[in-house]
């Protein structure tokens, strides 16, 4: 069955999305069988693969609250990805699942009928720790947390990783942390360098490599509803998510 | 009494705990009395502005539970501004606060007490749309809106101009959006003018000027606890915010 791993850090902007994109088109470029789902009532990850959130009917939204499976709601890319969609009201979900018995398990269940599917499940959170984070943490066997080299972002590791540490004694005992991807990465600045120098240690993780450059391509893509691994194929960016996925196929 | 300023944007990493910090240095540099509110659990302005978190006895926790009031936890800070802190507790009082009736007014009325002493209060808001930014626009005469000019992040200005007008409605009819801040702009990028010349029609609103530019100088300055008005006195990015800010005066 496929391998489903989160890709969270609740410190906003720190390259989710991006980087939920770019290794999906990276693993389906490499032939596996790739699935996506925006945990986000942003939808930026519906967005940035094409398909506009406000027309879609069903959505993650349906998968969580029980009334749809993922299969009815899953939308085919054209960067080689299915995509299960978000939608704004995906907020209200979060409100719903509150006050429920086993509200941490409802993805994980919904996730089960597919993963015989599909080699890789990736998630995308949002900026927080809510109960969609943790149904996302439940649901995967690894954690992939997306960190720029900026003193700001550095902050919220500790308290992500002690929400770790209580799924995996309480509600996934599976769960492991792949690593930290350096993302927005500007390798010129030297507070960058001292930071990435210092994140493996201080946290005792591992730090994928090779860290995710800067460049404004990124911002790009999105615009046109597709991966940077299309709209600029060739570049340091693309080279990059490339390369980072393949490193993890050799471990999960 | 003083006017109160929300900065938020529920999309995540678009400078709004940046954009606190150094308006707030710059109003207090043009004479103004400051108090900043730290609504994030991230407590990234307390860390910013050289407060750790982690020895905060009382914080904004204490005051939105009731328990402590403005004045007994604010904390001086070396930029010239006060601050009400957060700590990682914070997500806690956001559950707490979730089923009291009136909860979206707590805020608004723990700061009527300090309203006389300041001429400008600035709250800055995590990443989401949940019930601390909905005190944050309760309690609020004016809203700024930081933007970077990129399409991700223009996505969610729909869904919060949604929020505001709801605020208008039910909560607080002062309520004005003072405009769009746009934040990280590269000037030398086509895809960041195009954004810039399309959000000032497309929501009809004030674009605030001039544009923040990117610089890396801004992710060095929380490494020492103080605001880029201090790190890099003559910076672009210092000056713009100085500018900025004094526009902001003209109208508040
Ligand atoms: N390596 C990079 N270099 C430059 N820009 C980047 C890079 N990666 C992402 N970006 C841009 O930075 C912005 C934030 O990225 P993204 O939206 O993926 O972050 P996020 O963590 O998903 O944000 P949120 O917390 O709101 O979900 C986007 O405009 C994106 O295009
Ligand atoms: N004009 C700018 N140029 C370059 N970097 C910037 C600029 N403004 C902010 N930054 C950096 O971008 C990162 C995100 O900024 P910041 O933390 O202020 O955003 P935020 O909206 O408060 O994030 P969150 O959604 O997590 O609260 C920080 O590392 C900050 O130093
Ligand atoms: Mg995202
Ligand atoms: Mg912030």
């Amino acid at each position: 069955p496929a391998t489903v791993i989160s890709v969270a850090n609740q410190k906003g902007g720190v390259a989710k999305t991006t980087t939920v994109a770019s290794l999906g088109a990276a693993f389906a470029e490499l032939g596996k069988r790739v699935l996506l789902v925006d945990l986000d009532a942003q939808a930026c990850l519906t967005f940035s693969l094409g398909v506009d959130p406000d027309v879609v009917e069903q959505s993650v939204n349906e998968v969580l609250l029980g009334k749809a499976s993922v299969t009815d709601v899953l939308v085919e890319c054209e960067d080689g990805v299915d995509l299960v969609p978000s939608v704004i009201d995906l907020a209200s979900a979060e409100a719903h699942l509150l006050p429920r018995p086993g509200r941490e398990y409802v993805l994980r269940t919904a996730l089960e009928e597919v993963r015989d599917d599909y080699d890789v499940v990736l998630l995308d959170c949002s900026p927080s720790l809510g109960v969609l984070t943790l149904n996302a943490l439940t649901a995967s066997q690894g954690l992939v947390i997306p960190m720029p080299c900026e003193m700001l972002s550095h902050r919220g590791v500790g308290q992500l990783l002690d929400t770790v540490t209580d799924v995996q004694k309480i509600l996934n005992p599976d769960l492991d942390v792949l690593g930290i991807l350096p993302t927005m990465f500007d390798g010129r600045s030297n507070h960058a360098q001292e930071v990435l120098a210092d994140v493996g240690e201080r946290y005792d993780l591992p730090v994928l490599s090779p860290p995710i450059p800067k460049t404004v391509r990124f911002a790009e893509a999105p615009a046109v509803g597709r991966s940077i691994l299309t709209t600029s194929r060739s570049s340091k960016g693309a080279q990059a998510y490339r390369e980072v996925a393949a490193g993890l196929l050799t471990t999960i």
